[in-house]
């Protein structure tokens, strides 16, 4: 299984 | 699923500006962010098909490798769309990285040959490991 992971988006 | 978005509160107020400043590179079905993980560096892909999947499928039985990408999980956006979250190599595209090398190997005729010999040893090391694995790649070349 792939785990669910919370990410964010590295715009600089 | 609605778990999968509670789980991931900061992925559903993304713009079109955050994609277009975080992409790090675009190919045929699939582009490629920056992004972070807690405090980890991560690819983000984005497959602009169903091919999620099937990757997702292959990396999985790929073991850990120290030559190729390691796959750390997915997420999801408000609109359902599915991203695979994968090590970010940090140097970039492998490509991109032969290129600038060659040059500057070019000035360096004695440290030449074995920097030569330890990249192909590394890109043969990681080749190896998806045929171990019993997959075929259909696609090998530096930028993969």
């Amino acid at each position: 299984m792939i785990p669910s992971i919370d990410i964010r988006f590295n715009t600089s | 699923s609605q778990q999968e978005r509670d789980s991931n509160p900061t992925l559903d107020n993304y713009s079109d500006d955050d994609l277009r400043l975080a992409q790090i590179g675009v190919g045929q079905d699939k582009s490629v962010y920056r992004g972070w993980w807690g405090s980890r560096d991560v690819a983000i892909v984005r497959f602009r098909s169903g091919n999620i999947d099937t990757e997702a499928g292959a990396m999985l039985r790929l073991s850990r490798h120290p030559h190729l990408i390691t796959l750390y999980g997915f997420t999801t956006d408000a609109f359902g769309s599915k991203f695979l979250i994968e090590e970010l190599a940090p140097l970039g595209s492998l490509d991109v990285v032969a290129e600038n090398l060659a040059q500057e190997l070019r000035a360096d005729e004695t440290g030449r040959q074995s920097i030569f010999l330890d990249i192909l040893h590394q890109i043969s090391s990681g080749m190896h490991g998806v045929v171990d694995a019993g997959l075929l790649h259909r696609d090998l070349s530096l930028r993969n």
